[in-house]
């Protein structure tokens, strides 16, 4: 659905 | 988190140390790109922006705020410090890196996730991120000789990128959801770039000898 997941990598 | 994303932060981690050491031990910062570290020091602050608005666990704002340390100090020690800066060979640094900057700035603003102002950073970041060793392969490939801890150095930093991919393959697989393309795609655009330097470092490493690139 488009929506960015938080980003969990570094 | 699987164990190649553990094994990529701390290969990435360690490049950083190496460097770190290289610069202290010997005060001098002799076959290291100037302009390729201040890119990374401009990569992690656009990159952890959300460093106090999204809260993932410890691990990942303890590794944020030691990249961000690490890379400024890096900086900080090639610009300010009298000894290691007067041994930057400036004369070999010419990557005209804020070309770069813009165009991966450009890039952002056109392809990202979202339309706001961390994403736009974010993914400007990871486009940046991708092409930011150029001006330290250049270095090397005209100085030719590498000394055995920048090789080392950037041996790591590879090492850190392909340990992302499979960490990707891995969630790929595993999460259901796993589909990142702006961060895959630059990774690999990213990773392939040091195929040529791995390529001479497994050469001189199966030869026990020094490290030399072709001009």
């Amino acid at each position: 659905d488009g929506q960015p997941e938080t980003h969990d990598e570094l | 988190m699987n164990i190649f994303r553990l094994a990529g932060d701390m290969t990435h981690l360690l490049s950083i140390i190496v460097l770190l050491l290289k610069i202290y031990a010997t005060k001098s910062c002799s076959g290291v790109s100037r302009k390729t570290q201040e890119l990374y020091a401009i990569v992690f602050l656009a990159r952890y922006l959300d460093l106090f608005t999204d809260f993932i666990s410890v691990y990942n704002s303890f590794m944020k705020v030691v990249f961000i340390a690490s890379s400024l100090a890096i900086v900080w020690c090639m610009r300010v410090h009298p000894m290691v800066r007067r041994s930057y060979d400036k004369e070999l640094d010419t990557f005209r890196h804020y070309f770069l900057i813009a165009a991966c700035f450009l890039l952002a603003l056109v392809l990202h996730e979202k339309f706001t102002f961390q994403e736009v950073f974010w993914a400007f970041s990871i486009y940046l991120e991708a092409v930011a060793i150029l001006p330290q392969l250049v270095l090397l490939q005209r100085s030719g000789n590498v000394d055995n801890l920048t090789g080392q150095y950037v041996f790591f930093l590879g090492a850190y990128r392909g340990f992302y991919i499979l960490n990707w393959i891995y969630r790929y697989l595993t999460e259901p959801r796993f589909t990142r393309w702006i961060a895959c795609v630059s990774g690999v655009v990213q990773t392939a770039l040091y195929a040529d330097f791995f390529y001479y470092y497994f050469i001189s490493w199966k030869n026990n000898s020094k490290l030399k690139l072709p001009a």
